[in-house]
């Protein structure tokens, strides 16, 4: 499974649509503080099936949908679509797809939708297609911004999921 | 499954006590389980220990801030090296490391980024200069982010007074 | 001693919001004391409420981590402003910044230096270019650190290849 | 009260006496990761009379003596000495001296030793000193390496003891 693309809009500061296309090898993401880089990272980890609004620098889930700036208003749906290339390591269901796009839906009226290949699918059927490829939410393998330090400070038996997830 | 978590604790410790030296030029480290009040292997904690090169052995705890976060990419990258990840995605991990230690860590990612897509987000400039493409996020429109891009590939290295170039 | 809380409070209120604009070049920010549950101030919690320019008026939490750094800044500044300390020690607190936020701040760090002395451990060239005085710290001896001294009042800007120039 | 001078000998990775002198403004601190910055910060908490180890990246407190390298065996003991200036601003008792030297010694077998202008103190002595003049160890005048986001981070009446500071 390889990442292709991004498309964001209506989540935290992307009031407009914007879409990130992704080659092989490094894709980095630069820009001045405040400007949206981790809120990037964090609508990679909600489509993702992402549950925790605190993990997410939320109070509720809500506070993920564009609230508004000094020029517009609230929107009233936040929406990331992650399309994903099947290079042969997908569990069975999917093995016909060439391009896999998960999309998850929040109205503000708390209603949420997940998608794949816009057919519309439950919470655990996202966790699913990502639990086989090691890319759960919490692995290894999303570093959030100033967190790289707590793998050495955590206790050693918060570290045993490292381990866990290569099992 | 115990057998499952005791190789794959083997295989990691081995990759990490490749991948430290490798990215602190020398020094040594090594994870170790810890059966504090159990024997079963799946309750155990892991011990990281770290010694970066001319020091003597000491906790973790006593690290500097660039060495702790060294020491965190290490093992990140040697778990990424036993069981690669489709993809990996790294907020400011270089943000304690100095010039030094950045470029090897640029030299290392770059290796790496042959088996796995890496999304990076920097500020240091020569970390922007290692990636194959770059995003800018601005937010002209004060409160809206938007998106510059440029294929590093072709393009020129970024004029020094683009919208990117910091 | 209720009275001096409250004024203290008031006080560092007031400071807050002159500092925080001139950091963050506009926005607005305040204080507020949270009496839940108590009427007593001196059982309250304080709640930081920062508007970054062009921004809506959200929690805290929602703040980027440049965001967030500059906002403790200003929060330290505002009480270094009402009650000087002798002197004030910073680790690093510029990490996060971009390079027009480190500007900032160091603009403002050298007219509170009038005011207090400051220890600022830094990796930004910035920075080290507005002290007084700069040490460097070396380990040519494996695990052995020592200084080397350069005061940059006479001193010609830290020449490129100097032990100090990173 | 002014910082005029800092001599470290035996504390953490200063095997070898160091001596850093202060002017006024500011005085900048740089170097590669791991050579020894943040250890002056926990040399200058360590004289003013800081009590937990864990403050000081340690398990006990004799982890602060310098416990060896390659090329050299661990030392017996840890000495910081901070002198000051009197400004004017420093409590009764120490108004006719024009320096005030403390200092801090910890050997080995766990005895530890604070004097003021060579003379032998008590450590409430060399709080009480502190204490008057806001830079009590834990204030907000030591900002710790990765620290700064905690005050924004922390809970609301975690902040309170900034503004008693002020009081
Ligand atoms: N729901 C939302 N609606 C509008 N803006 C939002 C929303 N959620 C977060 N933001 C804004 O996004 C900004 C934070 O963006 P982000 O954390 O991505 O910055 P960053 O580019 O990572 O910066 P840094 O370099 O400082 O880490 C904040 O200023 C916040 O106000
Ligand atoms: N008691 C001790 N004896 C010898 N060395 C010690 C002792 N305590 C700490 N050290 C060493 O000091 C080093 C850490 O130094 P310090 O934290 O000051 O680095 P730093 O210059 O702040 O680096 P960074 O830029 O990464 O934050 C560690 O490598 C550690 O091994
Ligand atoms: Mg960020
Ligand atoms: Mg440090």
């Amino acid at each position: 499974m390889k990442l292709s693309r991004l498309d964001i809009v209506g989540f935290k500061s992307f009031a407009d649509k914007v879409t990130l296309n992704f080659s092989d090898g490094i894709t980095a993401v630069v820009g001045p503080n405040g400007c949206g880089k981790s809120n990037i990272v964090d609508g990679i980890r909600w489509v993702m099936g992402e549950q925790s609004a605190k993990h997410l620098r939320g109070g509720k889930m809500e506070d993920v949908i564009f609230s508004g700036s000094e020029s517009r208003g609230p929107m009233g749906m936040a929406e990331v679509t992650l399309t994903l290339k099947n290079d042969g390591r997908v569990p069975s269901e999917y093995a016909n797809y060439e391009d896999i796009a998960v999309r998850r839906r929040l109205f503000r009226d708390g209603q949420s939708e997940y998608y794949i290949n816009k057919t519309q699918v439950r919470l655990k059927d996202v966790h699913d297609l990502f639990l086989g490829t090691g890319v759960g939410t919490r692995a290894y393998s999303m570093i959030e911004q100033g967190r790289i330090g707590f793998i050495v400070n955590s206790k050693p038996e918060e570290r045993r999921f490292l381990i866990e997830e290569v099992a | 499954s115990r057998d499952r978590f005791q190789e794959a604790f083997n295989a990691t410790n081995a990759m990490f006590q490749k991948v430290f030296p490798r990215l602190f030029r020398g020094g040594e480290a090594r994870l170790e389980l810890m059966l504090e009040g159990t024997d079963d292997v799946l309750e155990s904690g892991i011990d990281i220990i770290s010694q970066p090169p001319g020091k003597k052995l000491q906790s973790v705890q006593l690290l500097s801030g660039g060495e702790k976060a060294l020491t965190a990419v290490s093992l990140v990258f040697s778990i990424f090296l036993i069981k690669p990840s489709p993809f990996c995605v790294l907020d400011e991990v270089d943000a304690p490391l100095d010039e030094s230690n950045v470029a090897r860590f640029n030299e290392l990612l770059r290796e790496i980024s042959q088996v796995s897509q890496f999304i990076c987000i920097t500020h240091s400039k020569k970390t922007m200069e290692c990636a194959d493409r770059l995003y800018g996020v601005t937010m002209e429109e004060p409160g809206i982010s938007k998106l510059v891009s440029v294929d590093l590939r072709r393009a020129e290295k970024v004029p020094e007074g683009s919208i990117i170039a910091p």
